[in-house]
């Protein structure tokens, strides 16, 4: 997280920490993510943290075997004092396209229920799209996220920035949980920004952008996955709208540069089916 | 003196057809086959008459058993011919008895006589009371033989009808049974047994219905037909006659009934019923909030009595808490346990769900029967699920019982998006 601020413990209850190591990669990779709880056994992320990386065309998950979650981690540095747990199914939505990130979400099943307490809690989800007493992101609205992503944008390393979530390196990302509300950007606004580039970025409707015209503020490598929460205004709840997905190649927290977020309240029926089914 | 054995023959006078001898006496024995008897006819006779046949005469005789004596030629006041009829034995024997005299005044020539075996219908013969078979009666040439009604088989002496009437075992606390065909006439020949085997502990008590007749003797006890008790190994009684013996009473838990009856006798035998008695347990007083069923005034060996409690109660029984508890009567008359207590029923302290906290109803936090508690979640950020709203009652049967879930417990689960800790509010710029 760029131009956040450090999250008091319980300030996020429902973020995880997702690690992750691909040895199906030459040389084999780790690297993390972030997701959101859902209930005591799914977790929401974004499917490009759980995207194996082989070499032809087709969508492959990750082995569960290579995934970790870590629930009510506040400072990383404390991962052994954390709630740990292994994953027993990983659902890449089918439709997820790697060339261009649409349908970037993804469901993550722990072996076993994880207990509720102060520090670990679920996020609500958003009404499906379409049924307004929990809209879509609405341009202009303030949403949150956070994240132990890289936090400096000059110790971005700019050959990574299409893939925010693949680096890990201690000396780039936050040791502690970082947060920072960022408004809804125009969907044209959104569209626009990347069309003036010189490489073809294709926003959907699957997608919604976050951020601030003059940067300084964005989420970055490390944070993918993560919620985006809005909260609702009359119960004082936080729901998950939107989940960090992918960036422009500058820095993150450069002029025009908004984050991209998948637009969860798409996903509803998606991921009732799986809850349904648990 | 001359025998005849044939199933036929003649009989003449000496020298028929000429004049018989003087001073002659022959006697002819005729006998036939048992079975039959003999039928003797004269075709001709002539003898010479005199007043009662004191001169000649022709006897016919039975064992010395006279059925004529004959002279003559034709009947008179005081002399008898034979004339046409025939004469029958009444077995198998004849005899034939030919008298004269010194004299003979006119040269009578005699008799000639034909005899011949004849069947005897033994099964009309007799009258009513001496009835050769016991129930049925078949005549055939030379004989007869007996047979008896479905059910009876033929005794060995071939006349009575006896039955198989032996081994019946009764195990049940009460009966009764009864000579065969009572209260027509029992069999003949026979010898009945009757077991009454009830569990130790039980003694048995015989009522003789009144209608009671055995065939008895004026003078001696019981010598033909009887029935006889036997108890404990030891013989009670044994009765005939036409007064029933009433009650009797067994001090045993195996009672032995025979009946023998003989080969006679028209009686119409006995019934009874029998009905048995355990050892007297006390009578029991029902627990405090308890029952006790069946309530009875006296409770002997083999009753059993079921203690319940009311609602709400339990019984206790050492360590151990029952619904229901059996007392037995046992067969020394003694109760195979106390009456349990009746405890009023203790929920104990509820299982408190993670993140709840109860709530009892009453000030002295009861969790016996009829206390009610409240469950509910610690903070804001909990609550039940499923979302109750309805506290818990101690049941009857000592469980904490929700209107809602029963006897399930909710759960708390934090409420979806609620920090624990708020966001700082920020300054209007």
């Amino acid at each position: 997280v760029v131009g956040g601020r450090a999250a008091p413990p319980g300030l996020v209850p429902w973020q995880v920490l997702l690690a992750v190591e691909d040895a199906s990669r030459v040389p084999a990779a780790r690297w993390f993510g972030a997701g959101a709880l859902l209930s005591e056994r799914w977790v929401l992320t974004a499917a490009h943290v759980l995207h194996s990386q082989r070499r032809d065309a087709s969508v492959v998950p990750l082995e569960t075997e290579h995934i970790t979650v870590f629930l009510g981690l506040h400072d990383v540095r404390d991962k052994h004092h954390s709630t740990r747990r292994s994953v027993d199914q990983v659902l890449l939505h089918p439709d997820f396209q790697p060339l261009n990130y649409n349908n970037d979400i993804a469901l993550l099943r722990l072996d076993r229920p994880v207990r509720f307490t102060g520090l670990i809690r679920p996020v609500c989800l958003p009404k499906p799209h379409g049924q307004d007493d929990w809209p879509t992101p609405l341009p202009n609205t303030l949403g949150l996220v956070a994240g132990w992503g890289i936090s400096s944008p000059s110790k971005a390393s700019s050959g990574l920035t299409f893939h925010p979530s693949l680096t890990s390196d201690p000396n780039t990302t936050s040791e502690t949980l970082q947060y920072v509300k960022l408004p809804v950007v125009e969907q044209a606004e959104c569209e626009a920004s990347y069309a003036s580039r010189s490489l073809a970025y294709n926003i959907t409707r699957n997608m919604f952008c976050a951020g601030f015209y003059e940067g300084g503020r964005d989420t970055c490598l490390g944070d993918s996955g993560g919620a985006f929460v809005m909260q609702d205004e009359g119960q004082q709840r936080w729901a998950v709208f939107g989940l960090v997905s992918w960036g422009g190649p500058e820095d993150c927290g450069s002029q025009r540069v908004y984050g991209v977020y998948t637009r969860v309240s798409n996903y509803i029926s998606w991921i009732l089916t799986h809850l349904d089914t648990d | 003196l001359s025998s005849a054995s044939e199933m036929y023959g003649t009989v003449r006078s000496p020298n028929f057809p000429e004049a018989y001898p003087r001073d002659t006496e022959l006697r002819w024995n005729i006998s036939v086959p048992r079975g039959y008897h003999v039928q003797l006819y004269f075709t001709h006779f002539d003898l010479e008459p005199s007043y009662l046949c004191e001169y000649d005469f022709v006897k016919v005789e039975v064992e010395e058993v006279v059925l004529g004596l004959f002279c003559g030629r034709e009947e008179s006041d005081t002399e008898q011919v034979p004339g046409m009829g025939a004469l029958s034995s009444s077995n198998n024997l004849l005899s034939l008895l030919f008298h004269s005299d010194f004299s003979d005044q006119e040269n009578h020539a005699g008799f000639l006589a034909h005899y011949a075996a004849v069947d005897v219908d033994e099964c009309q013969e007799r009258s009513d009371e001496e009835q050769l078979c016991d129930h049925f009666c078949h005549n055939f040439i030379g004989g007869y033989y007996c047979s008896c009604r479905y059910g009876y088989l033929l005794h060995t002496d071939n006349r009575t009808c006896r039955v198989e009437c032996s081994g019946g075992v009764y195990r049940q606390r009460s009966g009764g049974f009864s000579s065969v065909d009572h209260p027509l006439p029992y069999p003949k020949s026979s010898d009945c047994s009757y077991s009454i085997q009830v569990e130790e502990g039980l003694v048995v008590e015989l009522l003789f219905n009144p209608t009671f007749d055995v065939e008895d003797h004026p003078d001696l006890p019981c010598p033909y037909d009887y029935v006889q008790v036997i108890a404990g190994g030891k013989e009670l009684g044994r009765y005939c006659g036409g007064r029933s013996p009433g009650r009797v009473v067994t001090k045993s838990h195996l009672v032995l009934v025979n009946f023998h009856t003989d080969d006679s006798g028209d009686n119409l035998g006995w019934s009874l019923t029998y009905t048995t008695t355990g050892s007297q347990c006390p009578v029991l007083l029902s627990p405090a909030n308890g029952l006790l069923n069946p309530i009875q005034s006296e409770y002997s060996f083999r009753d059993h009595v079921l203690v319940t409690c009311l609602p709400g109660y339990k019984l206790r029984k050492g360590e151990e808490y029952l619904d229901h508890y059996q007392l037995d009567c046992q067969k020394d008359g003694s109760w195979s346990s106390d009456v349990p207590q009746c405890q009023m029923v203790d929920c104990g302290n509820p299982e408190v769900p993670p993140l709840a906290r109860v709530v009892f109803g009453s000030h002295d936090n009861s969790t016996r029967f009829g206390a009610t508690m409240q469950l509910s979640c610690e903070g804001d950020a909990f609550q039940l699920q499923p979302n109750i709203t309805s506290s818990y009652n101690c049941s009857e049967g000592g469980i904490w019982t929700n209107s809602e879930l029963g006897t399930d417990l909710p759960t708390c689960i934090p409420v979806c998006g609620l920090p624990s800790r708020p966001l700082a509010q920020q300054q209007r710029r």
